[in-house]
């Protein structure tokens, strides 16, 4: 899972 | 990145460059909602600020620069250089109205109680109920050029081709977050209405007009 900072998705 | 979520981005960017055209070309802002507009760009300001603490591709910098950018542009637009051809009587929904119940609902319900997590989760659900200045201005109106048209089609389509994007994200990679799919729900409902519209007239070569 991504991290709560690491935003991939726009 | 798969298909959709790709798809979804290009769907985003191109509503964008339609609007920047439709207002450049015709030096006009007619039926465009400078409010949906400011709403985006306190979207995307308080989405983003993640450009400052992490680094993901250089595809995500672009995009996210883009859209913060091209929003700040789009309201010089609206509010500066084609002022007097900003439609304000009609653009008269209340911003606040939607500012303040989603900064409570990010402050309440959130993945992680830390400022940055915070205004992502506010910037989420304010993306959500955004476009709803611009969708009262078309009501009021009873009309939409159909360049506006398109705009609002590509808008909407964006988020709608995102949860097809989660969806296949739930079944290949096993990755959900349910605060993105119900606002993103919630987005796309919004549009179903305008969709109609948008099959049934303006893809028929009709000027979207609602019933008086």
């Amino acid at each position: 899972e991504l991290e709560p900072l690491d935003k991939d998705e726009l | 990145m798969n298909v959709f979520r790709l798809s979804g981005d290009v769907s985003h960017l191109l509503a964008i460059l339609i609007l920047l055209m439709k207002i450049w070309k015709t030096r006009s802002c007619a039926g465009i909602s400078g409010k949906s507009q400011i709403l985006f760009a306190l979207v995307y300001t308080t989405r983003y600020l993640d450009l400052f603490t992490s680094f993901i591709s250089p595809y995500n910098t672009a995009m996210k620069v883009f859209f913060i950018a091209s929003s700040y542009a789009t309201i010089y637009l609206i509010y500066l250089k084609f002022k007097a051809t900003y439609d304000r009587n009609h653009d008269t929904f209340r911003m606040e109205f939607l500012v303040l119940p989603v900064l409570v609902l990010a402050f309440v319900v959130n993945h992680d109680f830390t400022p940055l997590e915070i205004l992502w989760t506010f910037s989420i659900y304010l993306e959500s109920v955004a476009i709803l200045p611009q969708l009262f201005m078309v009501s009021k109106t009873g009309q939409a050029e159909t360049i506006t048209s398109h705009y609002l089609f590509a808008l909407g389509m964006y988020r709608a081709l995102y949860i097809v994007n989660w969806v296949y994200r739930y079944y290949f990679e096993g990755f959900y977050d349910l605060i993105a799919i119900i606002a993103g729900v919630v987005q796309t409902v919004l549009y179903c209405d305008f969709f109609y519209l948008y099959v049934t007239k303006v893809l028929k070569g009709k000027q979207l007009t609602l019933p008086a």
